[in-house]
Protein backbone atom coordinates (compact mmCIF):
# COMPACT_ATOMS: atom_id res chain seq x y z
CA UNK A 1 0.00 0.00 0.00
CA UNK A 2 2.76 2.45 1.00
CA UNK A 3 5.04 3.30 -2.54
CA UNK A 4 5.92 6.68 -0.92
CA UNK A 5 8.30 6.82 2.07
CA UNK A 6 6.42 10.06 3.31
CA UNK A 7 2.97 8.68 3.39
CA UNK A 8 4.03 5.50 4.97
CA UNK A 9 6.03 7.93 7.82
CA UNK A 10 3.14 10.28 8.22
CA UNK A 11 0.42 7.98 8.29
CA UNK A 12 2.23 5.84 10.55
CA UNK A 13 4.27 7.57 13.32
CA UNK A 14 1.88 8.63 16.06
CA UNK A 15 4.88 10.99 17.20
CA UNK A 16 3.57 13.47 14.38
CA UNK A 17 -0.01 13.18 15.06
CA UNK A 18 -1.22 16.02 17.59
CA UNK A 19 -4.45 15.16 17.74
CA UNK A 20 -3.84 12.30 21.10
CA UNK A 21 -3.27 15.99 22.49
CA UNK A 22 -7.11 16.94 22.33
CA UNK A 23 -8.33 13.19 22.29
CA UNK A 24 -6.45 12.73 26.31
CA UNK A 25 -8.57 15.40 28.11
CA UNK B 1 4.29 37.42 37.57
CA UNK B 2 3.00 40.36 36.00
CA UNK B 3 4.54 41.94 32.94
CA UNK B 4 5.72 45.44 33.07
CA UNK B 5 3.65 46.90 31.30
CA UNK B 6 0.68 46.03 33.81
CA UNK B 7 2.93 46.56 36.60
CA UNK B 8 3.14 50.09 35.32
CA UNK B 9 -0.50 50.49 35.07
CA UNK B 10 -1.41 48.80 38.33
CA UNK B 11 -3.43 46.00 36.15
CA UNK B 12 -4.48 43.09 38.43
CA UNK B 13 -2.33 39.87 37.75
CA UNK B 14 -5.89 38.18 36.32
CA UNK B 15 -6.09 41.33 34.14
CA UNK B 16 -2.34 41.20 32.97
CA UNK B 17 -2.97 37.48 31.86
CA UNK B 18 -5.99 38.79 30.06
CA UNK B 19 -3.96 40.96 28.00
CA UNK B 20 -1.70 38.68 27.31
CA UNK B 21 -4.04 35.91 26.06
CA UNK B 22 -5.86 39.25 23.85
CA UNK B 23 -2.30 39.54 22.46
CA UNK B 24 -1.33 36.04 21.52
CA UNK B 25 -4.98 35.76 20.11
CA UNK B 26 -4.32 39.04 17.58
CA UNK B 27 -1.33 37.06 16.34
CA UNK B 28 -2.79 34.04 15.70
CA UNK B 29 -5.85 32.33 14.07
CA UNK B 30 -7.58 31.94 17.69
CA UNK B 31 -10.03 34.35 19.20
CA UNK B 32 -9.25 34.94 22.71
CA UNK B 33 -11.84 33.03 23.73
CA UNK B 34 -10.16 30.04 22.05
CA UNK B 35 -6.76 30.84 23.23
CA UNK B 36 -8.22 30.91 26.72
CA UNK B 37 -9.31 27.11 25.98
CA UNK B 38 -5.83 25.99 25.28
CA UNK B 39 -4.35 27.67 28.35
CA UNK B 40 -7.06 25.50 30.02
CA UNK B 41 -5.15 22.35 27.75
CA UNK B 42 -1.82 23.82 28.26
CA UNK B 43 -2.06 24.04 32.16
CA UNK B 44 -3.55 20.34 31.80
CA UNK B 45 -0.16 18.98 29.94
CA UNK B 46 2.01 21.50 32.10
CA UNK B 47 1.61 20.30 35.48
CA UNK B 48 0.79 16.38 34.82
CA UNK B 49 4.48 15.44 35.69
CA UNK B 50 6.46 18.38 37.06
CA UNK B 51 4.39 21.57 38.21
CA UNK B 52 6.10 24.63 36.80
CA UNK B 53 3.92 25.87 34.22
CA UNK B 54 5.61 24.51 31.28
CA UNK B 55 5.61 21.80 28.77
CA UNK B 56 8.57 19.18 29.35
CA UNK B 57 9.45 16.48 26.62
CA UNK B 58 8.25 13.90 29.11
CA UNK B 59 4.69 15.80 29.59
CA UNK B 60 4.22 15.82 26.09
CA UNK B 61 5.07 12.48 25.68
CA UNK B 62 2.98 11.48 28.13
CA UNK B 63 -0.13 12.90 26.06
CA UNK B 64 0.65 11.55 22.92
CA UNK B 65 1.63 8.31 23.66
CA UNK B 66 0.31 7.69 27.43
CA UNK B 67 4.00 6.85 28.38
CA UNK B 68 6.60 9.45 29.49
CA UNK B 69 9.42 7.05 28.62
CA UNK B 70 11.62 5.71 25.62
CA UNK B 71 13.23 7.57 23.05
CA UNK B 72 11.07 8.72 20.27
CA UNK B 73 12.52 10.60 17.02
CA UNK B 74 9.34 12.08 15.60
CA UNK B 75 8.72 13.49 19.73
CA UNK B 76 12.11 14.83 19.47
CA UNK B 77 11.39 16.86 16.18
CA UNK B 78 8.09 18.24 17.19
CA UNK B 79 8.87 19.30 20.66
CA UNK B 80 11.99 21.06 19.21
CA UNK B 81 9.82 22.86 16.76
CA UNK B 82 7.49 24.01 19.58
CA UNK B 83 10.52 25.09 21.80
CA UNK B 84 11.41 28.26 20.16
CA UNK B 85 13.53 29.57 22.52
CA UNK B 86 15.53 26.04 22.76
CA UNK B 87 15.50 26.24 26.29
CA UNK B 88 13.81 22.58 26.74
CA UNK B 89 10.61 23.26 27.43
CA UNK B 90 7.63 24.95 25.86
CA UNK B 91 6.09 28.06 26.86
CA UNK B 92 2.44 28.62 26.29
CA UNK B 93 3.18 31.37 24.21
CA UNK B 94 5.39 28.74 22.03
CA UNK B 95 2.63 26.48 22.40
CA UNK B 96 0.21 28.83 20.95
CA UNK B 97 2.61 29.49 17.89
CA UNK B 98 3.07 25.85 17.19
CA UNK B 99 -0.53 24.84 17.15
CA UNK B 100 -1.17 28.26 14.85
CA UNK B 101 0.32 26.28 11.98
CA UNK B 102 -2.21 23.12 12.57
CA UNK B 103 -5.01 25.60 12.70
CA UNK B 104 -7.40 23.88 9.30
CA UNK B 105 -7.86 27.94 8.87
CA UNK B 106 -3.71 28.88 8.59
CA UNK B 107 -2.02 29.61 5.60
CA UNK B 108 -0.87 25.98 3.65
CA UNK B 109 2.75 27.42 2.92
CA UNK B 110 2.88 27.50 6.80
CA UNK B 111 1.89 23.93 7.10
CA UNK B 112 4.53 22.46 4.21
CA UNK B 113 7.02 24.66 6.09
CA UNK B 114 6.58 23.14 9.24
CA UNK B 115 6.52 19.27 7.66
CA UNK B 116 9.94 20.03 5.87
CA UNK B 117 10.99 21.42 9.48
CA UNK B 118 9.90 17.95 10.80
CA UNK B 119 11.51 16.24 8.39
CA UNK B 120 14.69 17.98 8.03
CA UNK B 121 16.06 16.02 10.88
CA UNK B 122 19.64 16.80 10.72
CA UNK B 123 18.08 20.70 10.15
CA UNK B 124 20.74 21.28 6.77
CA UNK B 125 18.20 23.03 5.05
CA UNK B 126 17.09 19.51 2.97
CA UNK B 127 15.33 16.96 3.29
CA UNK B 128 18.24 14.27 2.60
CA UNK B 129 17.88 10.34 1.85
CA UNK B 130 19.38 9.40 5.00
CA UNK B 131 16.92 11.11 7.28
CA UNK B 132 13.91 9.30 4.76
CA UNK B 133 15.71 5.90 5.49
CA UNK B 134 16.26 6.62 9.06
CA UNK B 135 12.48 7.75 9.91
CA UNK B 136 11.28 4.89 8.01
CA UNK B 137 13.48 2.74 9.94
CA UNK B 138 12.39 4.25 13.32
CA UNK B 139 8.59 3.79 12.37
CA UNK B 140 9.80 -0.06 10.99
CA UNK B 141 10.83 -0.60 14.55
CA UNK B 142 8.18 1.28 16.43
CA UNK B 143 5.76 -1.01 14.76
CA UNK B 144 7.53 -4.20 14.61
CA UNK B 145 6.83 -4.35 10.74
CA UNK B 146 9.52 -6.14 8.90
CA UNK B 147 10.45 -4.65 5.93
CA UNK B 148 13.42 -5.89 3.56
CA UNK B 149 16.65 -3.48 3.18
CA UNK B 150 15.95 -4.30 -0.93
CA UNK B 151 12.05 -3.56 -0.54
CA UNK B 152 12.79 0.17 1.86
CA UNK B 153 15.82 1.00 -0.78
CA UNK B 154 13.10 0.58 -3.62
CA UNK B 155 10.30 3.00 -1.20
CA UNK B 156 13.25 5.82 -1.09
CA UNK B 157 14.61 5.51 -5.15
CA UNK B 158 10.77 5.78 -5.80
CA UNK B 159 10.08 8.51 -3.37
CA UNK B 160 13.05 10.51 -4.38
CA UNK B 161 12.64 9.99 -8.33
CA UNK B 162 9.17 11.61 -7.64
CA UNK B 163 10.53 14.51 -5.08
CA UNK B 164 13.99 15.27 -5.93
CA UNK B 165 13.44 16.75 -9.59
CA UNK B 166 16.83 18.05 -9.43
CA UNK B 167 18.29 14.62 -8.82
CA UNK B 168 21.22 15.93 -6.12
CA UNK B 169 19.95 13.10 -3.28
CA UNK B 170 18.16 15.45 -1.29
CA UNK B 171 14.79 17.60 -1.27
CA UNK B 172 14.84 21.16 -0.98
CA UNK B 173 12.55 23.43 0.35
CA UNK B 174 10.92 24.53 -3.17
CA UNK B 175 11.31 20.82 -4.41
CA UNK B 176 9.29 19.85 -1.10
CA UNK B 177 7.07 22.20 -2.19
CA UNK B 178 5.73 20.78 -5.54
CA UNK B 179 5.89 17.63 -4.13
CA UNK B 180 3.36 17.73 -1.06
CA UNK B 181 0.75 20.04 -3.45
CA UNK B 182 1.41 16.84 -5.74
CA UNK B 183 0.68 14.84 -2.62
CA UNK B 184 -1.51 17.04 -0.55
CA UNK B 185 -2.78 13.48 1.99
CA UNK B 186 1.01 14.09 3.28
CA UNK B 187 -0.34 17.42 5.11
CA UNK B 188 -2.97 15.99 6.87
CA UNK B 189 -1.50 15.39 10.14
CA UNK B 190 -0.58 19.52 9.89
CA UNK B 191 -4.61 20.49 10.11
CA UNK B 192 -6.21 19.52 13.28
CA UNK B 193 -9.55 19.91 12.87
CA UNK B 194 -10.45 19.66 16.83
CA UNK B 195 -8.54 23.27 16.89
CA UNK B 196 -11.70 24.89 14.82
CA UNK B 197 -14.10 23.77 18.12
CA UNK B 198 -11.04 24.54 21.10
CA UNK B 199 -14.11 26.08 23.26
CA UNK B 200 -16.43 23.43 23.11
CA UNK B 201 -13.58 20.74 24.21
CA UNK B 202 -12.37 23.10 26.55
CA UNK B 203 -15.26 24.69 28.16
CA UNK B 204 -14.00 25.26 31.62
CA UNK B 205 -12.54 28.42 30.17
CA UNK B 206 -15.84 30.19 30.83
CA UNK B 207 -15.13 30.13 34.44
CA UNK B 208 -11.75 32.20 33.98
CA UNK B 209 -12.38 34.49 31.19
CA UNK B 210 -13.08 38.24 31.60
CA UNK B 211 -13.52 38.57 27.64
CA UNK B 212 -16.51 37.75 25.55
CA UNK B 213 -15.37 37.10 21.50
Amino acid sequence: KFFNAFEFISSMSSGFDLSSLFESK
Amino acid sequence: GQCFDCRSRRRSPQTCQQANLALLALDSPFSVNEVEALYELFKKLSCSIIDDGLIHKEELQLALFQAPYGENLFLDRVFDLFDEKKNGVIEFEEFIHALSVFHPYAPIDEKIHFAFRLYDLRQTGFIEREEVHQMVAAILMESEMILSDELLTMIIDKTFADADSDKDGKISKEEWKVYVLKHPTLLKNMTLPYLKDVTTAFPSFVFNTEVED
